[in-house]
């Protein structure tokens, strides 16, 4: 039976099998490169040696003997490294829960606790009509709180107009020279009767 | 989400009555000095 | 062997895309849901209904909302601050009249006396 590590392919983001694959084909790759690179050499070696019978048919031959050599080895200890590999490195203890998956930890046991989830998306819902709400009457009062400030403002735009905070200027120092000035003109209208009599 | 965007409404609401607030005072403020006004001829 | 491990490969596929696909679903039908209250607010705010002030009291910014001043009594009040006012100036013009005719009527009686 095929164990698929479904949840370490949800971890490291790619299936260990296809990790090991990777692998695999790189080494092949990596091997196959060595051999081209060997056989080059051998041909250079060969034809500048004096009195050599060595063909290039030959040496191809051999390269490609040499070459399964090394992949049968190779296949072999892949097998071992590969399991290796699998059981210790790229594997997650049975034990063990992804933090992203703690919401799981307690799984819906039966009809009780997958009554009381519904329960809880229902005062969800509940929540949200209430936030939603909210908003709505904070962007209302939000309106009408920009209409008053254009009021009050054009209240005190109109108390601008009139003068500073104290009357328009010189206002309060005018009445109370008129005041004083009456005062003295009253008095002054008081002793020339008197005198006058 | 809803509740964050809440808050933050809700701190701009809390603002504007603040300001709504200082123009009624400013507002009181400057009758009540013309309301003083006519106290000195009387 | 093969062909048996292929077969429990395509059930495992056909296991996990049925469940990628009812929670797909299941996630749809919360947004949907979502959205279907959304939009009842909004055809109510359209239709300038009231919103019942218990729907939002429950909410997070209960306090704040229970807390709205009366913002038509602000602007009334305003009426109130100009028939002030009215009376203020008035009331300024009247004494400074007042002070003027009578400079006048010391003027007058300065006059006859000289």
């Amino acid at each position: 039976s095929i164990n698929p590590l479904l949840y370490e392919t949800q971890f490291f983001g790619f299936t260990p099998q296809t990790c090991m694959l990777r692998i695999y084909i790189a080494f092949q790759d990596y091997l196959f490169e060595v051999m081209v690179a060997v056989e080059k050499v051998i041909l250079k070696k060969a034809s500048s040696l004096p009195g050599s019978t060595l063909s290039a048919v030959q040496i191809r031959g051999s390269t490609e003997t040499f070459l399964r050599f090394m992949r049968e080895r190779f296949n072999r200890l892949f097998v071992k490294m590969e399991q290796v590999l699998l059981q210790l490195v790229l594997n997650i203890p049975p034990n063990i829960l992804l933090p992203e998956d703690r919401s799981h930890e307690k799984y819906p046991q039966g009809r009780e606790d997958f009554h009381l989830l519904q329960q809880e998306v229902e005062q969800l819902r509940l929540r949200y009509k209430a936030e939603l709400g909210a908003k709505h009457a904070l962007l209302a009062e939000l309106e009408v709180q920009k209409v008053t400030q254009a009021r009050l403002k054009k209240t005190l735009h109109w108390f601008d107009g009139l003068g500073d905070a104290h009357g328009p200027l010189g206002l309060g120092e005018m009445m109370a020279f008129l005041i004083q000035h009456s005062g003295r003109l009253r008095s002054i209208t008081q002793d020339v009767t008197q005198k006058s009599k | 989400e809803q509740e964050r965007e809440n808050v933050k409404l809700a701190e701009m609401v809390l603002e504007g009555r603040k300001q709504v607030l200082e123009l009624q005072q400013q507002i009181q403020a400057r009758k009540q000095a013309w309301q003083m006004l006519t106290q000195v001829p009387k | 062997a093969l062909e048996a491990s292929m077969t429990e490969i395509k059930e495992y596929i056909a296991r996990l895309s049925l469940e990628c696909t009812n929670w797909d679903q299941l996630l749809l039908h919360h947004q949907k849901e979502a959205e279907k209250i959304s939009r009842t607010l909004e055809e109510a705010k359209i239709a300038d209904i009231e919103l019942d002030s218990t729907l939002y009291l429950q909410s997070s910014q209960s306090e704040i909302l229970s807390t709205k001043p009366d913002y038509q009594k602000i602007l009334d009040s305003q009426n109130e601050v100009f028939n002030c006012m009215e009376m203020v100036i008035d009331e300024l013009q009247g004494s400074i009249r007042l002070l003027y005719s009578f400079m006048e009527d010391t003027t007058q009686f300065f006059k006859k006396v000289s």
